[in-house]
């Protein structure tokens, strides 16, 4: 089904490619982190992927889309990329995959720094269901199944795999509820794991 | 289905990203490949992007891997990249897309210059199922099953597409077929369009 295949898919067409290193060009995952920190002076207190779930499933291009109007709350502020992962794909040269590092500003504490950025695939699936016309075969899925179905195999999968196992966090967020703050929900999150 | 939501994730995903200009960055693949002639002093006789499908799924990470033997047929080999399409989507600051640059050498003829790959969703796909045990849920799949729906739907979807409808071409290549040579069904493809 959609949601199973959506998580098979970005399992093993990016996530099996940027968190392990694959004992050639790329460090994997966490030691990019390490050399980012070098490099930028900074530190992460928790290094890992974090995949920012919405409940709408509508993703913005840049997370600091959902900060709040009040800065007295955190807020994000995306900063330089992690060092991009280049390698030969199904005949692309050279494909590039690129991780983006944020910040998140609060007060009375330094900034906090992670990696994190949405499940493109529920972006792109947002997309597909804007386009009723165009998409027509898929007018009639419903949307809610197939994120529980994408989630729960992506859980699933992440947790045998012991090379990407304990180095991604999958984080909901509701983005509807004006109550909830992505940026002190990933604090809470950090905190947790810490 | 799962063949369904490939194709639409494809499309969606990734097509729509890099054929159509997006009247802001991006000047459309198109005019990408006039832009990569005027600076290597080359030319491409058909300014679409070949989407290589294999029978077997299998994609190399070059194109080259599918040259003969032998080197009095006409063969792949990759060059420089077309420029990049950079966006933020969906949290990632600046992904970058990129497609390939391939010259066909041929006996008796100018090298041919074109834009091709392989489908990556297939090659994802193949990946999958020869995880059978980190993919459960997927071991009962029929590959063909899957590959021919992403087939028809892909096709569906861009001939409704104006702005992609003639700017990408399907090309099936049997990889199991030692006669089959894919540099020349390439060329064939290229002269029937041309
Ligand atoms: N040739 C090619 N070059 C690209 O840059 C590219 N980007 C996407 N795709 C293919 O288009 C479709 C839709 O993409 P989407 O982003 O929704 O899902 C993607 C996305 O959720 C995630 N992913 C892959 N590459 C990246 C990336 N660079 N950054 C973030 N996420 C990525 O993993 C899923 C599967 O990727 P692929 O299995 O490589 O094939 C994809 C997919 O079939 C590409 N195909």
């Amino acid at each position: 089904n959609y949601g199973v295949g959506m998580a098979c898919s970005y399992f093993e067409g990016y996530l099996a490619h940027i968190i392990p290193s694959d004992g050639a060009r790329f460090v994997g995952f966490e030691e990019n982190i390490n050399i980012y920190e070098a490099k930028q002076g900074v530190i992460f207190p928790v290094k890992r992927l974090f995949i920012v779930i919405t409940k709408s499933l509508y993703c913005p291009p840049d997370l600091k889309h959902f900060n709040k109007k009040n800065r007295k709350l955190p807020y994000l502020e995306a900063c330089q990329s992690l060092e991009d992962v280049e390698k030969d794909v199904a005949g692309v040269k050279n494909r590039t995959y690129r991780n983006s590092a944020y910040k998140i500003y609060r007060a009375g504490g330094a900034p906090v720094y992670l990696a994190a950025e949405c499940a493109t695939p529920l972006h792109t699936l947002h997309r597909v269901l804007e386009r009723k016309a165009l998409y027509e075969e898929l007018s009639d899925v419903d949307p809610q199944e197939i994120v529980s179905d994408f989630c729960e195999m992506l859980r699933k999968v992440i947790k045998k795999s012991p090379d990407c196992c304990e180095k991604c966090e999958l984080v909901y967020y509701d983005d509807k509820d004006p109550s909830q703050n992505l940026a002190d929900v990933l604090l809470d999150k950090i905190k947790e794991i810490e």
